[in-house]
């Protein structure tokens, strides 16, 4: 089950401040202050309350500002969070090779493939627009071609004509 | 031994691990040593306090440090074992993530060879289209000369058809036709009588 | 050591999203 990283943490910092706060028990410090416990027993049991109170708090709000200054809440929120998107996932992800060249080239290619794309694209219409553009070049040349026939034959006519005087 | 930089987990958090473990621990540390010597002030301050009492700055000193060496030795031992549980858990990325900023090697693991593939071929697409656009312009300006020369070839003819208009009514073909056909029969006539004149 | 690691794992983070820009800015220009 995922325990969020956050309370993964506290709980951890607790567990270890616990077993601190058992490994230093008041036993131990009243033998090692055995003069002062034997002079002062009740003073000496107020003095370890108030050092195991202040180390925790100490502690704790140690995490606090680490977790503050890191915005570890929020990073480590956002680590549950992909962790959870990428559940169904077993085999081991990629990983930065060491070699930038080949790592960065699989952020280019998204874009590379859209450039393809868009090409590709632009390369049709233009095709489809020349054609329909040389048919109008085709067409419109056979039409200079019949202008220029149609002259012609005017042109003949004409030379005809001059010739028929001379023939008569 | 080799270290673990735990580069992935440092790319995600901004810090490594390591330096973010480094950081508690010190704390920690320090915040021991502190409360260590305020407890060895107040203890100082009470004893002094006390009337007829033996006790000496020495034996208190010998006291705390006795403690606090005990209490370092479990700190350490205990602080490895949430080092290494936060290590893991907490301040780790799993094998089997991808950071969102790599999203893209899990989309396209092309090669170094698929890639230069890609590229030529996008290159090749490139002059492709710019032929293409050449070739748009090439026929553009045909048309527009199509469309001067259709105008000066249409004005010519128009010119020509003008001329038989302006002979009379006959248009220019009509006439043509006519002295066509005149001209024939006239001509066979001439032949006729060129004939008759050198028989006799 | 540390700081190498971080100033590594930054660039990785950062530079590919920047290089993409560069990539995507000069394609841009090219089609113009």
């Amino acid at each position: 089950a995922h325990i969020p990283k956050v309370k993964l943490l506290d709980t951890v910092v607790d567990t270890f401040l616990q077993k601190l706060v058992s490994a230093g028990s008041y036993e131990r410090f009243a033998k090692c202050y055995k003069r002062f416990y034997k002079l002062q027993p009740e003073m000496t049991r107020l003095i370890y309350d108030q050092f195991i109170t202040q180390l925790q708090t100490s502690i704790r709000e140690e995490v606090s500002t680490i977790k503050e200054e890191g915005n570890l809440e929020a990073v480590l929120n956002s680590l549950d969070k992909i962790v959870e998107e990428a559940e169904d996932r077993k085999e081991p992800a990629w990983r930065p090779s060491g070699i930038p060249e080949d790592d960065v080239r699989s952020t280019l290619i998204p874009y590379f493939l859209q450039q393809q794309s868009s090409l590709k694209r632009l390369v049709q219409e233009q095709e489809r627009e020349n054609v329909k553009l040389a048919e109008m070049v085709l067409e419109g040349r056979k039409q200079v071609l019949e202008l220029q026939q149609q002259i012609q034959a005017r042109k003949q006519a004409w030379q005809m004509l001059t010739q028929v005087p001379k023939t008569l | 031994m080799s270290i673990n930089p735990l580069l992935y987990e440092t790319q995600f958090f901004g810090f490594t691990p390591q330096t973010c473990m480094l950081r508690i621990y010190i704390a920690f540390q320090d915040y021991l040593f502190e409360v260590m010597v305020a407890v060895e002030k107040v203890i100082l301050k009470k004893a002094s306090s006390l009337p007829g009492s033996t006790l000496s700055a020495v034996q208190i000193r010998g006291s705390t440090e006795t403690f606090l060496r005990f209490m370092r030795e479990r700190f350490n031992r205990l602080f490895v074992k949430m080092e290494q549980v936060l290590l893991q858990l907490v301040l780790n990325i799993p094998p089997n993530i991808l950071l969102p900023e790599d999203r893209s090697h899990e989309k396209y693991p092309q090669g170094r060879e698929d890639f230069h593939l890609l590229q030529q071929e996008v290159e090749q697409l490139r002059l492709r289209y710019k032929a293409e656009l050449g070739a748009k312009h090439a026929l553009l300006a045909e048309l527009e000369v199509q469309k001067v020369t259709q105008a000066r070839l249409k004005k010519t003819l128009h010119w020509f058809d003008g001329l038989g208009d302006a002979h009379g009514p006959l248009g220019l073909g009509e006439m043509m036709a006519f002295l066509i056909q005149h001209s024939g029969r006239l001509r066979s006539i001439t032949q006729d009588v060129t004939q008759k004149s050198k028989k006799l | 050591f540390d700081e190498v690691i971080v100033d590594t794992a930054t660039k990785r983070k950062q530079y590919p999203r920047k290089i993409a820009e560069c990539v995507i800015k000069t394609m841009k220009a090219q089609h113009e």
